[in-house]
Formats: C-alpha cells, structure tokens, sequence
C-alpha cells in the first residue's frame, strides 16, 4: 500500500517503535481533537514528517489519475457532484533506496565479531598486512615499472661484482602488482507463489538480501554490472529502482 | 518537537514498511 494513510501509519508506528512517542501522548493529541485523527496535532505532526522526507529527497509523492469511472459519475447531469478525493501515493526515491540499502546491509552484516581476517570494517583495530608480491622477469608487453634491485643483483649474480656491470635482457625484472578484475551478477530474485505460500512472507526478506548485496556491490566493486531477474511463471528483468516496490 | 527527530533514524523505522 503507497497511500499517504499508510505512510503515516507506518510513520507512528516508527516513531512509537524508537520510543519518540508513546500511545499516552498519541491519545492526547487524538483527544485535543475530539478523538478525531483529521484536522488532529498528532496528523500535522505526521504531515510535517512526511514533508521533511520529501524536502530531504528520500520520497516524492505522485498523483494518480482518478479512475475513467469516476470521472464519468454524473456525466449528463448539470448538478455539482462533491470534489473527489485526491489519489495521492508515495515513491522511494533512489536516494532513499540506496540508504535502505545500506542500513539493510549494515544489519545483515553488523552483527560481526572479531575472527579471521577480511575486508569487512570492524571497530576493532589489527594490524596491517600488505603484500608484497615478488617481481618477475621482463616479458615483452609488460608495464615496465622496474624491480632495480632484483636486476641489479641478476646482472651481479651472472657477471660477479664488477664495473661497469653488464645488463643482459635476461636481467631485467619489474615489480609485479595484484591484479583486479571486475565482473557481472545476475541476482534472480523468486517470486513464484511458493515465497507467499500458508500466509508467510518469504519474499520480503529475500528481497531486503537483494537489496543489500546490489549496495555492497554497486560501493565496494565499481566497474561490475549488476542485473536482477524477478522470476515466477515467466521471467523478467527488474530495474534496480523498482526493486523496493516489488510484490508478490 | 518535528524537526529535532533525526530522519536516518526514521528511515530505518520505515523500512520494514517501505520494502514489504
């Protein structure tokens, strides 16, 4: 549900889950009002929220078109019918899918202690191991970032320690690096009727998975594609941006 | 008081809402 009714729901809910506000208080504004939620403190505050997510970039809101049906009620009769009421739904923007992103990340992974060694930022400290790899001998076509010493000691080992030192072509022998590739994901995400069977959500934490490992890898590894497939009956291409609204 | 909530934190809040 994207109704703006549903987005404050969730809101209260939030606020009430981080103990910002308490079902007291949540009372008391409702009473201010005469129990009713319209025209209440407690929606203006909701509203003010919503605006400032909005302002901030992480939801825009749309207007969807008033169905045919509706717009055609009275068609023919001269007398003014009431104002319809205004459909208005709410977007994640890709700001905001990116920050989720991220914060679904950081929970799948931040519950991590201190074992091996890895590339995962931990606040613990360690110490740092940088790996020099040995050099190799010059081959045509290699980038030559020459290991000086290594040739300097092959010339001295060949002709003995004498000037002027004779450089052979054997002799020369450059630093070697570590070599990084990229790569392509397809993450395939099932949607098939199986992720909703008994009334048991599967999908949703599949797919906050999937939103969390296209961040780690749209961050930590540029340069790699990324493609998702949504799959049930048939099988179709998602577009990342769709991937927070996708349903069952 | 609106806008001393931080909106990171409300996200996070949302996000359970926003993705299922």
């Amino acid at each position: 549900d994207t109704s703006l009714d549903a987005l404050r729901q969730a809101l209260l809910q939030a606020l009430m889950d981080q103990d910002l506000l308490d079902e007291h208080r949540v009372q008391e504004m409702l009473a201010e009002n005469e129990g009713k939620f319209k025209g209440s403190a407690l929606e203006e505050m909701l509203n003010q929220l919503i605006e400032r997510l909005i302002e901030e970039g992480y939801l825009t809101l749309r207007e969807e078109q008033v169905r045919q049906q509706q717009q055609q009620r009275g068609n023919g009769n001269p007398e003014i019918s009431e104002p319809l009421p205004r459909n208005v739904k709410f977007e994640v923007t890709e700001k905001g899918l990116d920050f989720l992103g991220y914060k679904t990340l950081r929970n799948l992974l931040g519950s991590l202690g201190k074992s091996s060694f890895g590339r995962h930022d931990t606040p613990q400290l360690s110490t740092g191991v940088e790996a020099a790899a040995a050099s190799k001998a010059y081959e045509f076509g290699d980038t030559i970032n020459l290991d000086v010493n290594t040739t300097l000691l092959s010339a001295i080992q060949r002709e003995g320690l004498k000037m002027p030192l004779n450089l052979e072509y054997s002799d020369l022998h450059v630093h070697q690096c570590d070599y990084q590739s990229s790569c392509a994901t397809v993450v395939m995400l099932d949607c098939s009727h199986s992720m909703i069977l008994y009334g048991e959500d599967r999908f949703t934490p599949a797919k906050k998975v999937a939103l969390a490992l296209a961040h780690l890898i749209r961050t930590q590894y540029p340069g790699d594609a990324l493609k998702l497939v949504l799959f049930h009956d048939s099988a179709e291409e998602l577009p990342l941006a769709k991937l927070a609204t996708t349903q069952v | 008081d609106v806008s001393s909530i931080n909106l990171g934190d409300l996200m996070e809040g949302l996000s359970d809402s926003l993705l299922s």
